[in-house]
């Protein structure tokens, strides 16, 4: 529905609001590599949708294991968002996950797309005899 | 900012681009100047103009609201979760969660409102038509192209970020002076209890 602003949404629609699924992710708060939990496929679903997880990786057959491909999508997650790299599922990383998003993927073919802005310097160091020059990306 | 892979962008000779509804949606015209004012954000930088025409088929960039599956491949999920969906150059499809709640209102800048129940429309039609020029998500926070945005919030000023890469694609609009005009100022959307900033 469209509405001119907050006040005309009609309160019944607001009261039966169920809330935003993913809220259900903030289960997982404190999750680690190397053990198993109820449901955690569905979290390694949320990543290969925004291409944390690639197709190839167990074609979408998901266990509830928190194994390594699930901690290189977290921590890669963690890198894109700037939060601190720790391949766990910490309240904070999680209360992002959550956030209502765009449905474009982050990560193409395995790569993220996130970094690759191209803020370009140069750096030139004159020293004695040699003349080493970079151009950063 | 980042591009999509191999940066595609919209060819030299299209810099005038049309765009037209799904005329399956019916949306009022207080719907679409949200639209309206959402491209416009964009055309204040860049050398790209962009026209509303009544022609869906034939349009530069579709844009309709659709539930569930709706063709291609990319089903929306119910309300909150993903919001909506846009393609690369020169696809120029975009699409949202017809299931959404979405505010249509149109003053001010950068700002709340107050429930988090709803989304604001110009906000995530700004984010969309970045992915339509060909920019991919920023791991910015605050800009337009950071990939979330948090409900109860409205966000539709372009940053540094967002312009400095939508120029790499297309240069500068001639008028443009490197400022955008100043955001009014950050207030409460609606005068309902104390703004609630989004459920983080």
């Amino acid at each position: 529905g469209f509405y001119t602003n907050s006040s005309a949404i009609p309160p019944q629609l607001l009261r039966n609001a169920t809330g935003n699924p993913w809220n259900s992710f903030l289960n997982f708060t404190g999750c680690h590599a190397g053990k198993k939990y109820d449901g955690l496929y569905m979290l390694k679903q949320y990543f290969q949708h925004f291409g944390y997880i690639t197709e190839t990786n167990l074609s979408g057959n998901f266990t509830d294991d928190f194994d390594d491909i699930l901690k290189n999508a977290v921590e890669m997650y963690q890198r894109n968002f700037q939060l601190n790299v720790t391949g766990v599922l910490d309240e904070l990383t999680l209360k992002h996950v959550v956030i209502p998003r765009c449905g474009n993927p982050d990560v193409v073919n395995g790569t993220s797309t996130m970094h690759s802005g191209r803020k370009t310097f140069e750096v030139s160091f004159a020293g004695r005899g040699q003349r080493f020059h970079a151009v950063k990306h | 900012y980042s591009f999509f892979p191999g940066e595609p962008r919209w060819p030299r000779n299209r810099r005038d681009l049309t765009y037209a509804f799904d005329p399956r949606n019916a949306l009022t015209e207080e719907v679409k100047s949200v639209f309206s004012r959402a491209f416009t954000r964009w055309e204040e930088v860049t050398p790209l103009t962009f026209t509303r025409v009544e022609r869906f088929s034939t349009s530069d960039i579709s844009i309709g609201f659709y539930s569930g599956e709706h063709g291609d491949g990319e089903p929306f999920d119910g309300p909150m979760r993903t919001l909506a969906h846009a393609f690369s150059p020169p696809t120029g499809h975009f699409h949202l969660d017809g299931e959404e709640n979405w505010i249509v209102s149109g003053e001010g800048g950068d700002g709340f409102i107050s429930v988090s129940e709803a989304v604001d429309l110009e906000s995530v039609a700004v984010h969309e038509i970045g992915h339509l020029l060909g920019l991919g998500h920023s791991s910015v926070e605050g800009s337009i192209m950071y990939p979330t945005i948090r409900t109860g919030r409205r966000k539709v000023d372009l940053t540094t970020d967002d312009v400095e890469g939508v120029q790499y694609l297309y240069g500068a609009n001639p008028n443009f002076n490197g400022s955008r005009s100043p955001p009014p100022s950050t207030q409460q959307r609606d005068t309902g209890d104390s703004g609630a900033p989004g459920r983080s």
